[in-house]
């Protein structure tokens, strides 16, 4: 429900005006989501594995997370996309820990790592925040989450 | 540093008091049709100088980062149930990172083109060529972070905006004086292939009850995952799981009570 108090906030003159938002005046209120790109998005590409593949080989630290109880982008999807990679394992299939509580499972490939978020919808932050902050940290520092 | 200091947030409606600086505003990525894109950045509360900088592309297609990633996920501040103010995210990412909140492409949130026709054949390809002008152009203006660590990150639909934009910047490192010292990336709950996130996307509804057996194999049999339009039998099998098999349901959070 967040989103609806977000729909008020930011369109708040007073709100605009302190973020020196909406300075042209956009000839409409703003939203959350625009209906109007969603309906009309020109061009997609249909999928991003050779992207993944290019970036791996570039070096770049990659990875992916997954809350299990959204059903729009589900766990399993994203698993399947994976699998095509076809990545040979650095470290094997784990629970993570945050707070003493299983936090997901996760597996470190090489060039990408992997992690469920236990519980988590499809705003993994914003349902699980404890779980996500400390995702966050293990991807900055570039260490595997932690296995206790 | 006037253009920085013109984008300094002094103070937000109802925001309580906080030791970090934020700056929002706008940064045109092409002058000849004006479009500009809206940035916020939340600095980090403590040591911004010696923490990287992370860049937060919302999903959709079309959804703000300002509505999502910095007022429901990552960022400092939540809007209370009035509307009426802010109260603090203890949980904020800008506790490790200095926070980039990027609304694109022109059209979603407060970014916008003078051109209306850009609202109606918008796609990746502009979203992510649009993302890597602003970035340049951005570190123009915050020259601090021009040989910054840089991260990007986002959900939903970023999964292809994350990528490709990382490709960008690759892409431009390669022939560039200035290079952007992209580290990385990582995105959640992302959109990836068109077939197998599909086929994966029913066959967790079925592992997970969601739908029976005889509508998993119905869909399974009928759709052609890797089509962008479904044909009308499938669409029909997709309505009929929605409205007849999984119920008044949080589809994004499944376990969760409904927002009515």
């Amino acid at each position: 429900c967040t989103e609806k108090y977000a729909e008020i906030y930011y369109n708040r003159p007073d709100v605009q005006k302190a973020m020196h938002a909406n300075t042209t005046g956009i000839p409409y209120k703003w939203t959350a989501c625009s209906e109007t790109l969603n309906r009309n998005w020109n061009d997609t590409d249909d999928s991003i594995l050779p992207i993944y593949r290019e970036l791996i080989a570039a070096g770049l630290r990659i990875w992916v997370f997954s809350g299990d109880v959204d059903s729009v982008v589900p766990v399993t999807a994203t698993r399947y996309s994976l699998a095509q990679l076809k990545l040979s394992t650095t470290i094997p299939w784990y629970p993570w820990y945050v707070k003493k509580q299983v936090g997901g499972w996760t597996e470190v490939y090489k060039g990408l790592t992997f992690a469920t978020v236990r519980g988590a919808g499809h705003e993994v932050p914003l349902f699980k925040p404890r779980a996500a902050y400390q995702l966050f940290r293990s991807f900055l520092r570039g260490e595997p989450l932690p296995k206790s | 540093k006037e253009e920085e200091e013109a984008d300094r947030i002094i103070s937000l409606p109802g925001q309580p008091k906080v030791s970090f600086q934020q700056y929002s505003g706008y940064v045109t990525v092409n002058q000849i049709v004006g479009r500009a894109l809206f940035y916020w950045l939340t600095e980090a509360d403590n040591e911004p100088l010696s923490k990287p900088l992370v860049v937060w592309l919302n999903g959709g297609p079309g959804c703000s980062s300002v509505a999502y990633g910095a007022s429901e996920e990552i960022g400092p501040f939540r809007i209370n149930k009035t509307s009426s103010g802010l109260y603090l995210n203890k949980f904020s990412w800008n506790k490790l990172a200095n926070l980039l909140f990027l609304e694109t492409p022109a059209g979603v949130g407060f970014s916008y083109s003078n051109r209306s026709s850009d609202l109606l054949d918008t796609g990746d390809y502009r979203t992510a060529k649009d993302s890597l002008q602003f970035l340049i152009h951005w570190m123009n203006r915050f020259p601090r972070y021009r040989h910054r660590e840089v991260y990007i990150t986002g959900e939903s639909y970023a999964g292809h905006y994350v990528p490709q934009l990382a490709r960008e910047i690759v892409h431009y490192n390669a022939n560039s004086k200035n290079p952007i010292n992209l580290k990385g990336f990582m995105v959640g709950n992302a959109v990836t292939d068109n077939y197998y996130d599909n086929l994966g996307t029913v066959t967790y509804w079925w592992s997970h009850a969601m739908i029976s057996d005889k509508t998993y194999k119905q869909l399974v049999n009928t759709c052609d995952f890797r089509r962008h339009k479904e044909s009308n039998e499938c669409e029909s099998l997709y309505y009929y799981a929605m409205d007849q098999e999984f119920g008044n349901i949080d589809q994004y959070n499944i376990y969760a009570p409904p927002c009515n």
